[in-house]
């Protein structure tokens, strides 16, 4: 299964993952 | 009869493989025919329709929503006692599952594999972090980025269209309008602000995270007292690392104006709002704002609910009847407009910086979608002949939160789920 998140944010809004890596919930994506 | 079965001479004949092969292409080709009447635009937008090597088009021909549907009905099964810990460890060996974190962790207490798949975790197993934006799931990044003229990068040379996913810009809906929300008057707010969301109660502020410790600064003590006596609230309180105000009853909630509550909302960006007259028929960012995307993909083995990955409010969702790929990445890389023709639930709503939606995309072995706030929705139910593959039928969830138009959810707290079948 998979899940998009698709969202408006400030465009200084930064990912803090890479592609392929593993994540838990609640484990921070990114942050303005 | 013992006679036939001894004496008959048994002869091997070699299949053609080919033969199977293309009997599957030809009744892809049939269905492909009869699905561009349905999903055919009119208007001359892009036409979403399978594309991808041979091999894909073998699968697509495949009846992947019966195979769900059968999986789904086998893993429901009720599995003996005995056997469970033995195939629930077996299962956990060979998809990486830690039993560790599992609540239950009495094996035996999961009825079946379905139950097993969809399983709790424990009180803090997954801390919050304080960030604006958390994974909503376990899993595995697949990509992520800025969303571009309303395109989506699914890998590198394959795109799909951000309205597709959504459903938005679609023919048949009024003009795009920009998705501003419009003043509210003050009477119209005097609603009830508390929202209830998995049987716990919350105020405005909690739900905003304007009274957590992180964002307020301000540190609320947890005290039991008999309007928040109830122990599932306290344990799910702590396990989402928010805290009540538990020292104010509730009647004291609804005796104060709710213009602080309006004020609270203001504060952190997100405006209450009346029903809104528009219908989410355009995504438009505001100057200086982009528009971002990230995909996460679940493996079987991972932990299969999933959580609100902020603190927004969920206006609407649109179901989806789609087929159900696989969504592996082996399947993302060949297949093309893949996360618009599989079953999803597109939950669309905002945040404090604008437009926000988060969008669970249904696969063969897991075609069942669940919202907990969200007891109407169905999904891979046989095939409704009014709801042919690629259109949607939609619900609004203002009737949660009168004074925000739309189902609020804290950041971290769990929204549903995906089941086997």
């Amino acid at each position: 299964s998979t899940i998009v998140l698709v969202f408006e944010a400030p465009h200084d809004f930064d990912f803090a993952v890479s592609a392929g890596q593993k994540v838990k919930v609640g484990q921070m994506l990114g942050d303005v | 009869l013992v006679e036939a079965w001894q004496n008959t001479p048994t002869k091997w004949y070699p299949l053609p493989v080919a033969a199977g092969a293309l009997l599957l292409i030809v009744i892809q080709y049939r269905k492909r025919s009869t699905a561009r009447e349905v999903v055919v635009d009119e208007d001359g937008h892009e036409v979403i329709k399978l594309k991808g090597p041979w091999h894909v088009h073998v699968i697509g021909a495949l009846p992947l929503r019966n195979l769900s549907r059968v999986w789904g009905y086998l893993n429901s099964l009720e599995l003996p006692v005995w056997l469970r810990p033995i195939g629930f460890r077996v299962y956990a060996s060979i998809f990486g599952c830690n039993l560790e974190e599992i609540d239950p962790q009495d094996l035996t207490q999961y009825a079946s594999l379905g139950e097993f798949f969809y399983r709790k975790l424990k009180d803090g197993a997954r801390p919050i972090a304080d960030a604006v934006l958390v994974s909503p799931a376990d899993g595995r990044v697949l990509h992520f980025g800025v969303i571009k003229d309303g395109r989506i990068e699914q890998v590198k040379g394959s795109t799909y269209s951000l309205d597709a996913l959504l459903g938005v810009a679609r023919p048949g809906f009024p003009a795009p309008t920009s998705v501003e929300f419009p003043e509210h008057t003050m009477e119209e707010v005097n609603h009830k602000h508390f929202a209830e969301i998995n049987g716990i109660e919350y105020s405005l502020q909690e739900l905003l995270g304007t009274s957590t410790p992180s964002s307020s600064g301000a540190s609320t003590p947890v005290v039991d007292t008999p309007a928040y006596s109830d122990e599932t609230a306290q344990t799910a309180a702590k396990k989402h690392g928010e805290r009540i105000d538990a020292s104010v009853p509730r009647d004291q909630y609804e005796s104060e104006t709710v213009a602080e509550d309006v004020s609270m909302a203001t504060e952190v960006g997100i405006r209450p709002m009346a029903a809104r007259r528009d219908s989410f028929t355009s995504v438009r960012t505001k100057p200086g704002n982009n528009t971002f995307f990230i995909v996460i993909y679940l493996a079987p083995g991972d932990y299969h609910r999933f959580h609100s990955p902020t603190a927004w409010v969920v206006e609407r969702r649109r179901h989806f009847v789609g087929d159900l790929f696989s969504v592996s990445p082996w399947m993302a890389k060949r297949l093309e407009n893949l996360f618009v023709l599989n079953e999803r639930v597109a939950l669309l709503g905002r945040w404090k910086h604008g437009f926000f939606s988060m969008v669970p995309v249904g696969a063969t072995n897991v075609g069942s979608i669940k919202i907990n706030f969200d007891k109407a929705l169905r999904t891979n139910v046989g095939k409704r002949r009014d709801h042919p593959v690629g259109t949607f039928t939609e619900a609004v969830y203002s009737g949660a939160s009168p004074i925000l138009n739309g189902q609020p959810l804290p950041k971290g707290v769990e929204m549903g789920g995906f089941c086997l079948g």
